[in-house]
């Protein structure tokens, strides 16, 4: 465990007190290794590394009866500090109808999140209606259509050879005069890479100008989370991230790497299939899981 | 990695960097580096170029099986599980796999046993109606387990050659669900003794470290015969096939590499590798 590792590096001091380079290298290999195991990307763990190096290995480190919970400690603040610091409120203007957009790789938790958005919204005096913009997966307006039921929110899906601009829009047309006041729109899961698949999400930003666009993200993605948010986020833009399948056992260091490559809030969790399971996102618990 | 340079640290370094940006893990890169550098002394092995082929190999090795899985021509029907964590890919693997076995001119039966998720049961019919495939369905709520029951007596009394079973996603974590993956086991195998003759965990190749707990955790419960690994088509090199591989011995059997129902092939340890490197 993390605590009695470094302890026992920090026994092994040979000088009296003064940390040797050796010691040094061999307390920030084993952070390192944490992070890694916890799926931190290696690029992200090796900056990460060097950000705490200094303050890890500083006077008070030093001079501290129990160095090892002392740079645990460090290194758990610098966590929280670039997962965002504290959980982050969602504010969304409202617009006549806004809109949220929800994007990501294939079977990251999308529809079922725009399903508790919609819950979650509702409970914060929103209109929400769900829009059904996935016309490629086999019943993936059905799916939309039974969350959309079972919390009595309004759910619109695509009609035969309707795209899905034509859906959203026809969707945004129609919501002042049906009353409602925020669109969350599902989309179809895609690959990074997928130029094609990426250019619809493009079309879809341009005419519809989202108030918030969420990349979902499956909290056991590993190294490629970096690859996928930086390209998200170049391609389309990003304005915040939602991290589902948290009540699993993923360690989640994807959420660090999504933090250090685009500095976009992690918004919500995701802990459960249920539409209730929704959580905002804590910084310090996941600093704590990311740990071990 | 840039061949004909120094073996040395940086070297090494960068070797590691590819295994572990791959998803190995720590515990597999250090493992096989270290035996690389073992190798490396032992067969005075001097180019960097030989070092990167001796490593490649090692891979290779590390992912080939033999197929232990009870002869298929033995057993009819065939019962083949896809078991796996939320939103891997296992509805659409096993319409791919009911495909593939149909070209061969199989007769095959899908059994949408995934009785919980909104519209798992609609899905699986998609997939079936646009193939001209079999499926037994049931009503939303309904016992999973009663219904792949059911399934297998229609497989016995029609003579299907494969039934192909398709369960809900579920974390590991939550021990009544595999609970009830273990009781489906159970009443399949009173009505097919051996059965099911293959369990096959679908991991999706983006998954991290947590795929290891994964497997871990299905193969204690079940046993599991292969991977059925989906998404290689996107960026994710999926190399903790390989850490699964070196510590529970589960090889990868099936390959998906897109969402069409063609998009399957057998897992070719040569090429996985390569890819790797590239
Ligand atoms: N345990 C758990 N399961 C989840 C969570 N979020 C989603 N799921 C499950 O993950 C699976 C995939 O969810 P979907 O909402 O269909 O994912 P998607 O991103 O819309 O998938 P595509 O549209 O195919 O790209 C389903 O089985 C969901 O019930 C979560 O927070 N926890
Ligand atoms: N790119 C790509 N997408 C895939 C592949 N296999 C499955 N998918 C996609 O992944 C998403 C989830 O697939 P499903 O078959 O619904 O996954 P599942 O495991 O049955 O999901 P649950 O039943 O909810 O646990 C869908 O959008 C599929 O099209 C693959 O090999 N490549
Ligand atoms: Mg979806
Ligand atoms: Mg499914």
């Amino acid at each position: 465990q993390l605590t009695n590792k470094l302890d026992q590096i920090f026994r092994n001091l040979t000088n009296r007190g003064k940390l040797t380079p050796a010691n040094i290298h061999e307390t920030l290999r084993e952070i390192r290794r944490v992070l890694l195991e916890a799926d931190v990307n290696y690029k992200v763990a090796k900056d990460f590394i060097s950000q705490v190096e200094a303050e890890a290995l500083g006077e008070e480190v030093i001079s501290s009866i129990t160095p090892g919970q002392k740079v645990i400690k460090i290194v758990h603040s610098k966590l929280v500090e670039l997962l965002g610091g504290s959980a982050v409120s969602f504010d969304i203007p409202r617009r006549e109808p806004s809109k949220i957009m929800l994007v990501g790789l294939q079977g990251s938790g999308k529809t079922t999140l725009a399903g508790k958005l919609a819950l979650y919204l509702k409970g914060k005096n929103w209109s929400p209606v769900l829009v059904a913009a996935d016309i490629y997966r086999p019943a993936a307006g059905e799916q939309l259509n039974i969350l959309g039921k079972s919390i009595s929110i309004p759910t619109v899906v695509f009609e035969p050879g309707e795209k899905p601009l034509e859906t959203c829009l026809r969707v945004a047309r129609e919501a002042p005069r049906r009353g409602w006041d925020i669109l969350i729109m599902d989309t179809a899961g895609r690959l990074q890479i997928d130029t094609v698949m990426m250019a619809e999400l493009k079309q879809l930003k341009n005419k519809l100008t989202p108030e918030k666009i969420i990349l979902v993200v499956d909290s056991m993605t590993g190294q490629e989370a970096v690859a996928v948010a930086s390209e998200f986020e170049k391609e389309l833009g990003v304005d915040g991230f939602a991290l589902t399948k948290l009540d699993g056992d993923a360690r989640g260091g994807a959420a660090l790497s999504l933090r250090a490559i685009t500095m976009k809030p992690i918004l919500f969790a995701g802990v459960g299939e249920k539409l209730s399971q929704l959580e905002p996102f804590y910084p310090d618990r996941m600093a704590s899981r990311i740990l071990g | 990695v840039g061949l004909n340079r120094n073996i040395d640290r940086d070297f090494l370094d960068a070797l590691e960097e590819v295994l572990i940006t791959s998803d190995l893990g720590v515990k597999a890169t250090i493992e096989i580096i270290e035996d690389l550098q073992d190798k490396v002394k032992q067969s005075r092995l001097r180019s960097s170029e030989d070092i990167y082929d001796a490593l490649k190999n090692e891979l290779k090795r590390i992912l080939i099986y033999r197929d232990n899985s009870p002869a298929e021509t033995r057993c009819s029907p065939y019962v083949v599980t896809f078991v796996g964590v939320n939103g891997t890919g296992k509805t659409t693997s096993i319409a791919k796999f009911a495909y593939r076995l149909k070209q061969s001119g199989k007769r095959i039966l899908l059994v949408a046993a995934d009785t919980f998720r909104a519209a798992a049961q609609e899905q699986l019919s998609q997939w079936a109606q646009r193939y001209d495939i079999t499926v037994v369905n049931s009503q939303a709520g309904s016992d999973s387990a009663a219904v792949a029951f059911d399934a297998l007596e229609k497989a016995l009394a029609q003579k299907y050659e494969y039934v192909l079973v398709d369960t809900a996603g579920r974390l590991h974590t939550k021990s009544n669900l595999m609970e009830e993956l273990k009781k489906l086991n159970r009443v399949m195998a009173k009505k097919i003794p051996g059965a099911p003759h293959e369990t096959l965990l679908v991991l999706d190749a983006t998954t991290g470290q947590n795929g290891i707990q994964q497997a871990l955790a299905f193969n204690q419960a079940l046993n599991l015969t292969g991977i059925f690994l989906t998404k290689l088509d996107g960026t994710a090199k999926g190399g903790i096939v390989l850490a699964i591989k070196k510590e529970l011995d589960i090889p990868v059997k099936y390959v998906g590499t897109g969402e069409k129902i063609e998009d399957m092939v057998e897992f070719d340890p040569e090429e996985f590798v390569e890819d790797i490197f590239r």
